[in-house]
């Protein structure tokens, strides 16, 4: 086959990335990887 | 968590923001469907509920535990976090679920390797006690959508998770679907029943057969078998894996004589939307001109006994293959599915008309169907980048594409399915607007669980963003194929052109491929749809005449007074200008338990500082009033000692 004229683009850049990963990589430093506390329960913590 | 207060009703309001990606938008509404079928959960467009849930595209995925009572409760879809299972997996967080491996049993079923875990992120290994969580009586699920994958948080190439039953050790942290525990659990806490868009599934294991009955009026009987003459030689639930298991219903044609017809009508089914999808397998041994008709018969006051109304004639010639068809119903009222088979042929057939495998729901039907035959034999054999392609689907709007699949993944990758989607067009093709303009394309490879409540299918949605360009090039991505494809030349020898595949390359593994139902005769079911949804390019409407509790952040949504007082006014903390009285001024985001004040919005007050300050006034007085007291009673005593003295007198020689 002839080379397309343009590429395959993959969405997930080639990387299985999972949640945690993709919040990690966001800079991100959520209670276990992707949970949001709010200030009540912050200050339980 | 544990806590009613925690609890959302179960249909819940949201607001999709603006700046979530159309793909995004597309996948949370497939997530809700999942929701609803699966579950009594059922989503809403807000409309002006004191709590809602404000779906936005934050810098990853996230969500609060439970219903916070915030009013604008908010839960983050950002980049690559447009998946199913992971949208599924933030609401379940939203809904009051924590991750699985949390549990207070936890240690009884997983090991955390605490010393491959990236420095400072071990707190994500905290387990809840039983008294803050609860397991809801579910045993501990590897399976689970919420469960961590054994890679999560590592510091270098060592699981952090390892499982103490090691076959499970690649199953946790699937991201497919609800697992069984994942829907026991979410029934138990919101008490459903049964699912809002279900009707019903047969696989006809039990002689009751679901409560399907024999049609009046007809001349033979569809009857409930393991076997049949002529085919097929086994159910399709079971494919005749279990002794004394593994019937179907088969209505046979060469028993019959010629214009025998024979009904089979499902239970009384009462129908919410208005539209159904009938799915089943279906294995035609008959002769050729024996037909399936598929009716439905309907109940209103004016045909108690109800009508029967045609729906379509389902085409296929004979094979030797449990075929899958959908049918998409539009009962309104109270009503039963037909199956009518009828022998039609004069001449004789061993065979006849086979149903398997039957699923009704109030949802809409996948549009194409794609069977890869021998599909482990083609993973196991096909080499890496090298790829197969589904056949060419037109879909309503007059587009077509196709499904490209690398059955040994792509460069670098081998042991993954890749998947792509590429849009296709012919010389001639007219009609179509390019580049094209907002379609979202599913490809979904089916678990053939029987039942559609427990099946846990891989699927991933691409959209085409009609500005989007190629990289390093200043051609439209999902630009005409003839202008930015190559010509290929199909299986018959027609030729067409093929646009540029989007997809990805880490569809599903192996192993998981290998797993549950995907391969079932040896053969995977692909599901394909195209849908418009570029009306998921407009904002969503606010509330009427309801000023937002808490407005969205995006300023599309603000319902704000556009005038040019207010163009110089900034309001703070989601506060929004109005012009009252000829003055511009901020109207404050207020919640249950707080609320912003000041000129621009700038200060914050709760409940909480309410209190404090409430106490602090008591206390302060208290304390005031105690001074001023003890004060008075020392004064007056001093008064009185000194008057006491000076009133004193000696008395001397009193006996004298």
């Amino acid at each position: 086959l002839p080379t397309p004229k343009i590429l395959d683009y993959d969405v997930d850049g080639g990387r299985d990335l999972d949640i945690f990963d993709i919040n990690e990589e966001a800079g991100l430093n959520l209670v276990e990887g992707d949970i949001v506390l709010d200030k009540r329960q912050t200050r339980n913590s | 968590i544990i806590g009613d207060e925690y609890r959302w009703p179960t249909m819940i309001p949201y607001y999709m923001e603006d700046d979530l990606e159309i793909n995004a938008k597309g996948v949370i509404l497939k997530a809700f469907e999942q929701y609803r079928l699966k579950s009594c959960i059922d989503f809403k467009p807000w409309s002006g509920e004191a709590n809602y849930i404000s779906i936005f595209k934050g810098s990853g995925c996230f969500s609060s535990v439970g219903n916070r009572h915030v009013g604008k409760q908010r839960l983050s879809i950002g980049t690559n976090c447009d998946r199913i299972a992971t949208i599924e997996h933030e609401f379940l967080h939203a809904l009051g679920f924590w991750h699985e491996q949390s549990r207070a049993d936890r240690d009884d079923y997983v090991k955390i390797m605490w010393d491959r875990i990236s420095e400072g992120k071990e707190h994500n290994f905290n387990t809840y006690d039983d008294t803050t969580s609860s397991s809801l009586g579910v045993p501990y699920d590897y399976g689970s959508m919420m469960h961590y994958s054994k890679n999560a948080f590592r510091n270098g190439t060592e699981p952090t998770i390892v499982t103490k039953i090691p076959a499970f050790s690649d199953v946790i942290g699937q991201r497919m679907e609800f697992s069984d525990s994942d829907l026991l659990k979410l029934h138990r806490l919101y008490n459903c029943t049964q699912g809002s868009t279900f009707l019903d599934s047969c696989d006809f294991e039990r002689e009751n057969i679901c409560g399907m009955v024999q049609g009046q009026g007809d001349k033979a009987d569809w009857v409930r078998v393991a076997k049949a003459a002529g085919g097929p030689d086994t159910d399709y639930s079971n494919l005749g894996k279990c002794t004394g298991s593994g019937y179907f219903m088969h209505f046979s044609t060469g028993t019959a004589n010629t214009g025998d017809t024979a009904l089979l009508e499902s239970r009384l089914l009462y129908p919410i939307r208005g539209y159904q999808c009938l799915q089943f397998f279906y294995y035609n041994s008959a002769g050729a001109s024996d037909t399936l008709k598929i009716y439905v018969r309907e109940y209103d006051k004016a045909n108690p006994n109800g009508k029967l109304r045609f729906i379509k004639t389902i085409d296929g010639s004979p094979q030797e293959l449990w075929q899958l068809h959908h049918v998409s119903l539009d009962a309104k009222t109270k009503f039963r599915v037909v199956f009518e088979g009828t022998k039609v042929g004069s001449g004789s057939s061993a065979g006849g008309l086979s149903l398997d495998d039957i699923n009704l729901s109030e949802t809409t039907c996948p549009e194409f169907i794609w069977r890869v035959k021998n599909f482990s034999h083609v993973m196991d054999n096909t080499p890496a980048n090298t790829a197969i392609y589904s056949p060419p689907f037109t879909s309503k709007e007059g587009y077509t594409f196709q499904m490209k699949l690398y059955p040994n993944g792509t460069e670098g990758y081998p042991g993954e399915l890749s998947a792509y989607a590429n849009l296709v067009a012919r010389e001639g093709d007219t009609g179509q607007k390019w580049p094209c303009p907002w379609k979202q394309m599913t490809m979904m490879l089916m678990d053939q669980n029987p039942h559609i409540q427990k099946r846990m299918s891989n699927q991933r949605s691409v959209t085409t963003d009609p500005n989007m360009k190629a990289s390093g090039s200043d051609q439209f991505f999902w630009d005409d194929p003839r202008k930015v494809g190559v010509e290929v030349t199909d299986v018959d020898g027609s030729k067409y052109f093929r646009g540029p595949g989007y997809g990805t390359a880490v569809y599903l593994t192996h192993l998981r491929a290998k797993s549950r139902d995907f391969i079932k005769g040896g053969d995977a079911i692909f599901l394909l749809t195209m849908e418009d949804v570029s009306h998921l390019t407009e904002s969503q409407p606010l509330p009427p005449s309801q000023p937002p509790s808490h407005p969205p952040t995006t300023t599309p949504h603000l319902p704000t007074a556009t005038t040019d007082m207010c163009n110089h006014v900034e309001c703070e903390n989601g506060g929004i200008c109005v012009v009252d009285e000829g003055e511009p001024t901020c109207r404050c985001m207020v919640g249950e338990d707080y609320w912003y004040y000041g000129d621009r919005c700038q200060y914050v007050g709760t409940l909480w500082d309410k209190t404090v300050l409430a106490l602090a006034s008591s206390l302060s007085v208290l304390g005031v009033m105690v001074v001023i007291t003890i004060v008075s009673v020392c004064c007056v005593r001093m008064r009185y000692k000194k008057r006491s003295k000076s009133h004193s007198m000696i008395m001397e020689n009193m006996h004298a």
